[in-house]
């Protein structure tokens, strides 16, 4: 029996079709933050088993963008953060299996990373998502937002980003927040549990005291109901592939938020594995 | 008169003699293309 392990491309057809699949389904794992979009397929492999499986190793390289998770825009639609606002990266090793026709991930391994490259002098720095002034003027500009609603308020389900730059004023604060409708009484905020409870996403710049502040609502997608069912479309997520380790937002060291770190119900050394082999361009390579 | 330099069917692997002072040898097979910035 013999295994074959092909190389091909990595910007052939199948590699783009796999690292397409492996990022929509990276996207669908995580419920914070932001979506990440495809930037380059550092390498792949298509082991050929004797049963005829076909197995894709793939290393990608994934880039966050202005898109929240709970934002249902595609991410091909979405913009890909530049460097110098402090852009999030992901490196991953995606295992996806083929079977008839369809791929499907089995295994994945993230790193998730902010650039440092692109630093400036006056340009935003991220800040710790628990960084309390930072968190003041979030609160300060939702109660602004509040305030120019009608019959409506907010509060806030999480933040996305918070950072700050220094200008001539002195430090000017940008934050990104993910607001829902709530029920309030006496000051106090429960987000409405509701699948159509209304989401949207709020930037807001400036100081405590005097900002600007801007929210987009997502369009709320009614859930699609049949005879037995009621599913709701949106904006629920995916539920958490049960087996996955580490790596939530809201457990991580509060820097930013990441991409789910691993999941890998039968750990295979194909997520590990350095690959010996150095005559990459050659297209087969049987391996008894 | 053209002379048709003979160039091998099969490319050869990136990192062999060959290939480093030959570029047409040199077939970039991955990475892949940059679609944002680098």
């Amino acid at each position: 029996a013999q295994i074959n392990v092909l190389r091909p491309m990595c910007d052939s057809p199948e590699a783009e079709e796999a690292a397409m699949v492996a990022q929509d389904y990276l996207n669908a794992q995580h419920t914070h933050g932001y979506k990440y979009a495809l930037n380059r397929i550092e390498d792949i492999k298509i082991i050929t088993m004797p049963t005829g499986d076909n197995t894709y190793v793939l290393e990608i390289d994934l880039l966050e963008t202005d898109c929240h998770v709970l934002d249902p825009t595609p991410v091909a639609n979405c913009t890909v953060r530049p460097k110098v606002l402090t852009a999030v990266e992901g490196d991953c090793d995606v295992v996806l299996k083929k079977v008839g026709g369809a791929l499907t991930v089995t295994e994945f391994k993230c790193k998730t990373e902010e650039s440092t490259e692109d630093f400036c002098l006056g340009c935003p720095t991220l800040l710790p998502l628990n960084d309390t002034r930072a968190l003041d003027f979030v609160h300060a500009s939702l109660a602004t937002f509040n305030n120019n609603t009608v019959n409506v308020t907010y509060t806030i389900l999480e933040v996305g980003r918070m950072s700050t730059q220094i200008v001539s004023g002195g430090p000017v604060y940008l934050a990104e927040y993910v607001v829902v409708e709530a029920n309030c009484t006496d000051g106090a905020c429960v987000p409405l549990n509701d699948p159509i409870a209304e989401h949207g996403i709020c930037t807001a710049k400036g100081f405590t005291a005097a900002h600007s502040v801007n929210c987009k609502m997502f369009p709320i997608l009614m859930p699609i109901v049949d005879a037995n069912n009621t599913v709701p479309a949106a904006p629920v997520l995916p539920p958490m592939v049960h087996g996955h380790t580490g790596g939530l937002s809201h457990k991580h060291g509060l820097r930013h938020h990441k991409l789910t770190t691993l999941y890998s119900p039968v750990l295979t050394s194909l997520l590990s594995a350095e690959s010996a082999e150095s005559a990459e361009v050659v297209p087969v390579v049987h391996v008894v | 008169i053209l002379f048709k330099r003979d160039v091998a069917a099969a490319s050869a692997p990136a990192d062999t003699p060959a290939a480093q002072t030959d570029p047409l040898l040199l077939v970039p097979v991955c990475p892949g293309r940059v679609r944002f910035f680098k």
